[in-house]
């Protein structure tokens, strides 16, 4: 790996090694890493500053990553250390070594009901640690940011970024950048009309999206398509129920459609998820 | 059948 002398003096001073990479985003890139005192492996993902709106620099750079340290739960990939330096963001965080969702569905396909069950539980554990807790959206949930560590276990990551970074304050919207393209299939209905929207609930329909995915191994929404996709969401719950398998039990398609509810004030919260039949 | 052309779409 090409590296510049301040990143390698920011690695060495912190006695991490730097392994290769992983992953290449918009903004920044992921490290395999390992850290020198116990060969423990990390992941380091590397944020160039320099290419950040304004609106997360202030937000984020300064306060709000400091807090993701603090964060501690099983579920929730842990922030070990960050570094600011040479005008670029270092995070160093737990590795793990099997992937995202994404890989996994896509190799696999759908998933049984029982491991979904296990997964969905996990996922749902992390959320509401992060909403009730830490007091705070995730914003991003989508199976890119969904990982397995080497015991399969799943892991949430990336929280309160990706969305920060293309929101424009100004206009109150959206901004339809690159990095918010691969998200579309996880937007509700409000997010889809860029219209004002209660972040919690928003996280809720995208763990909906996520369940659904698990157990029939693809989308419920048409997301290529925004208009079509709105139509599909909101022909509820008809739509929903019309297009889940046939071999999916009463009590997770109830659980999908109490979630996938286009209205955000009767949609169910992330403790109601954790009460429902399907998870006990 | 349409569930298997439902099947189909929308792939992850």
């Amino acid at each position: 790996i090409e590296i510049d002398s301040k990143t390698q003096a920011v690695l060495d001073r912190k006695n991490y090694r730097l392994l290769e990479k992983l992953s290449q985003g918009s903004f920044g890139e992921v490290y395999k890493g390992e850290f020198k005192i116990d060969h423990r492996l990390v992941a380091i993902k590397i944020l160039d500053i320099s290419k950040m709106s304004m609106k997360f620099k202030e937000r984020y750079v300064a306060r709000e990553l400091k807090a993701l340290i603090e964060c501690r739960h099983l579920n929730v990939v842990q922030i070990y250390d960050i570094i600011r330096s040479n005008n670029r963001l270092y995070i160093f965080m737990e590795y793990c070594s099997n992937g995202t969702l994404t890989m996994f569905i896509k190799k696999f396909g759908a998933c049984s009901e029982s491991l979904a069950r296990i997964w969905f539980r996990q996922l749902v554990d992390a959320l509401l640690y992060i909403h009730t807790e830490l007091k705070m959206a995730h914003r991003d949930i989508k199976f890119d940011n969904v990982l397995l560590d080497e015991k399969f276990n799943v892991k949430l990551t990336d929280f309160g970024f990706a969305k920060e970074l293309a929101w424009n304050d100004n206009k109150q919207q959206l901004e339809l950048t690159a990095t918010i393209c691969g998200t579309e299939p996880f937007m509700c209905p409000q997010l889809v009309q860029r219209r004002p929207y209660n972040p919690m609930k928003a996280d809720v329909w995208a763990m909906g999206v996520l369940l659904f995915g698990l157990l029939n191994g693809r989308f419920p929404f048409n997301w290529a398509d925004p208009s079509l996709m709105l139509k599909e969401q909101t022909n509820y719950p008809k739509f929903i129920r019309s297009v889940s398998k046939n071999t999916i039990s009463e009590e997770a398609n109830d659980l999908i459609a109490k979630i996938l509810d286009p209205d955000e004030q009767t949609r169910i919260t992330v403790l109601e998820i954790s009460k429902h039949l399907w998870l006990k | 059948t349409l569930k298997t052309l439902i099947s189909k779409m929308n792939p992850i």
